[in-house]
């Protein structure tokens, strides 16, 4: 769950 | 990125694309609701908060700045230039019923309790149901322009196409993201019963036109 990845989606 | 995400984005396009095409043809917004272009142009700026303090892609980037851009062009040929044709007695959704609930919900449900972390869960809560209105609108009117079911259509495939890239993402980047996948799922049940109206009848050539 590692949601804190840079938000890359739009 | 994989194909569905790509999918997805184009998809997303589209649908904004149609959306600005019958208005600029028809000179009118006829069956469509101004409340939800208002809660999209919300949602858009609400998470892209990050344009210009996280740089992803040029892709990412552009996309972004179209999506805001067209939004709030969008509410402005809504509500000033076609203001004559914007049908607000049938678009009476209370928008404070979504958004309320939705803010609330942003801050007890999150990942991160930071200001950024929290506007862009608000972001993601209040798309999955900001098409409420407009499905609100056509189901008030009973039926909807041809070319608005191509718009609706678009629209809900987008996030159905999002769903398809979040399975892909999870198996082969191992990337999940719990707060998405399950606002992208309410999304797009809440188009179902569209979906079934535009392939059973607009596919077939006849209108979109909802059981009285």
């Amino acid at each position: 769950k590692d949601s804190s990845a840079k938000k890359d989606e739009l | 990125m994989n194909v569905f995400r790509l999918l997805g984005d184009m998809s997303h396009l589209l649908a904004i694309l149609i959306l600005l095409l019958k208005m600029w043809k028809t000179r009118s917004c006829a069956g469509i609701s101004g409340k939800t272009q208002i809660l999209f142009a919300l949602v858009f700026t609400t998470r892209y908060l990050d344009l210009f303090s996280s740089f992803i892609s040029i892709y990412n980037t552009t996309m972004k700045l179209f999506f805001i851009a067209s939004s709030y062009f969008t509410i402005f040929l809504m509500y000033s230039k076609f203001k004559a044709t914007y049908d607000s007695n049938h678009d009476s959704f209370r928008m404070e019923f979504l958004v309320v609930p939705v803010g609330g919900l942003a801050f007890l449900v999150n990942h991160e309790f930071l200001p950024l972390e929290i506007l862009w869960t608000f972001s993601i809560y209040l798309e999955s149901v900001a098409i409420l209105p407009q499905l609100f609108m056509v189901s008030k009117t009973g039926e909807a322009e041809t070319i608005t079911s191509h718009y609706l259509f678009a629209l809900g495939s987008y996030r159905l196409l999002y769903i398809f890239n979040w399975v892909y993402r999870y198996y082969f980047d191992g990337f999940f993201d719990l707060i998405a996948v399950v606002a992208g799922c309410v999304q797009t049940i809440l188009y179902c019963d569209f979906f079934y109206l535009y392939i059973t009848k607009v596919l077939k050539g006849k209108k979109l036109s909802l059981p009285a």
